[in-house]
């Protein structure tokens, strides 16, 4: 465990955090993504088989177990309990997940019959090529209400924060560790999804350099 | 930890 890899857990962690701080606060749903949530706990329950099967640490454990549990709590919110069930705009959040779901598993399969991996590894990558994509809804949402509420983008960009953290971990671990195992798939991943993040980190900065409302150009 | 590239993380 390195300090890069520490710090991106826990800023995924606090974005959790501030997305249910943010929910109970505003007491609505507006502008929050529930296709996006959905996306990561399919992410979460597909990467986090081998809780399963194998203990890697305590510390590994109970973070899988957090983001599954948190984010399953977040869609349970939106989808049944008031007031974000009435005030979640199913409209505006109109992504097809089959369009995300069906193309990761079939990129999955043929990478997994690349590498000849069994079943457990076979959704390890779904959910690799999943993640890299699970943020689109949320960013189709915004883009839409154009006008950013402040803790819905301190959301996203501790988000964003945590896969550009992960970048540097994986250079440190590959300068640091002798035997480190590289997967170039994650690799891309990572980057197609720090990537993603790029033009909404860079409407935010400018919103906190020069004040004033966020908003996204339509 | 027990080390093996990416699936040790999260």
């Amino acid at each position: 465990m390195n300090i890069f890899r520490f710090a991106g857990d826990m800023s995924h962690v606090f974005s959790i955090i501030i997305l249910l701080l943010r929910l109970h606060v505003a007491k609505n749903a507006n502008g929050v993504s529930l296709k996006t949530q959905e996306l990561f706990l399919i992410v979460f329950c597909t990467r986090y088989l081998d809780l399963l099967i194998r203990f890697i640490s305590l510390y590994n454990s109970a973070m899988k177990i957090l983001y599954i549990g948190s984010t399953a709590a977040i869609i349970h919110m939106i989808r049944y309990r008031e007031p974000y069930r009435s005030t979640y705009d199913r409209s505006q959040d109109s992504f097809r997940l089959e369009f995300a779901l069906i193309p990761c598993l079939v990129l999955a399969m043929i990478t997994s019959l690349i590498r000849g991996f069994g079943f457990i590894e076979l959704f390890w990558t779904f959910s690799i090529y999943l993640e890299a994509v699970a943020i689109l809804p949320q960013l189709i949402v915004l883009q839409r209400y154009s006008v950013v509420e402040n803790l819905t983008g301190h959301y996203i960009f501790f988000l964003g924060a945590y896969r550009g953290l992960y970048i540097l971990n994986w250079i440190y671990r590959a300068y640091t560790e002798k035997h480190y195992h590289h997967d170039y798939v994650v690799y891309a991943c990572g980057f197609v999804q720090t990537a993603l993040y790029a033009d909404f980190f860079y409407y935010y900065f400018q919103s906190k350099y020069y004040g004033g409302t966020f908003s996204l150009p339509t | 930890e027990r080390r093996e590239g990416a699936k040790d993380e999260l």
